[in-house]
């Protein structure tokens, strides 16, 4: 199963 | 007081044509910089990042920052009420709540104004670092968007593989398999239809193809898109608006579980 990682997930919060 | 002056007002037509799909409301940046926008999708897997200097404008007045919330849809729809070759013009009055898109016609004997609603929205703005991507593939955009549709009518993901040679796309389902290759050209007569592949190291990822359709929605904006890879980031996909900025595209990967 590939699951889908969010883009939050890699970038911090401005 | 703001006060941006576009001459070619088909190119915000296109603008919000490639991102209504994504993002429903957005807020649009207004900087001397230029005139921005980051925003994700509603499930927060991909995000857009448009940029709009101010040298690409006409007239260019925004006294102060300002942010202003849309919905890119409405936004969308009093666009499309612009002839392709209108110069168009956004004004807004300080503390005002609404945004006014004035359309001119080329013989200058026609004059609409459109006000819209502006609205508050709440907004996660992420930092993104400058990263140095371990494959980057340039190729014409109406190629990557071929790809991307037809691939879409066997399996719901596609499996992007980059190597010196050239840049693989695959994807399987219930039907069957498919699998694309486009090789590194190496003429230099028609830069435009060039697929160019910079590597630093060999990258494969998988992505949502759905996600990509909606990304070639800004293929009218530009001939060629870039594609930019690793394994530890989102891809990120870049239409250069000549002359203007840029709209960029960020994808998370899907990761085998």
């Amino acid at each position: 199963v590939n699951q889908q990682r969010q883009i939050t997930s890699f970038f911090t919060k401005k | 007081m703001l006060e941006l002056r576009l001459l070619q007002g088909g190119l915000l037509k296109k603008v919000l044509e490639a991102m209504k799909d994504l993002v429903n409301d957005a807020n649009f940046d207004c900087s001397p910089t230029g005139f921005s926008l980051q925003a994700m999708d509603s499930s927060h897997v991909a995000l857009v990042s448009l940029l709009l200097r101010s040298e690409g404008f006409e007239h260019y007045r925004c006294d102060r920052n300002v942010s202003m919330g849309m919905n890119l849809n409405n936004m969308a729809k009093m666009l499309r009420c612009a002839g392709n070759d209108d110069i168009v013009t956004l004004k807004a009055d300080d503390g005002s709540d609404c945004i006014t898109f004035m359309f001119e016609n080329p013989s200058q004997d026609k004059i609409a104004d459109f006000e819209m609603k502006l609205m508050d929205i709440d907004s996660e703005h992420l930092g993104i670092p400058d990263a140095e991507y371990q494959s980057i593939v340039r190729m014409p955009a109406a190629e990557f968007a071929r790809i991307c549709r037809d691939l879409s009518t066997i399996g719901d993901t596609v499996l992007i593989s980059v190597s010196k040679e050239g840049v693989q796309f695959s994807t399987r389902g219930d039907m069957g398999t498919a699998n694309i290759v486009c090789r590194r050209t190496t003429t230099v007569d028609k830069p435009e239809e060039d697929v160019i592949i910079e590597m630093e190291e060999p990258v494969s990822l998988t992505f949502a193809l759905r996600y990509l359709n909606s990304f070639t929605k800004a293929t009218p904006l530009a001939t060629q898109v870039t594609i930019s890879m690793s394994s530890d980031l989102p891809m990120v996909i870049e239409y250069r608006i000549e002359g203007m900025g840029y709209i960029r595209y960020y994808l998370a990967p899907k990761i085998d579980e």
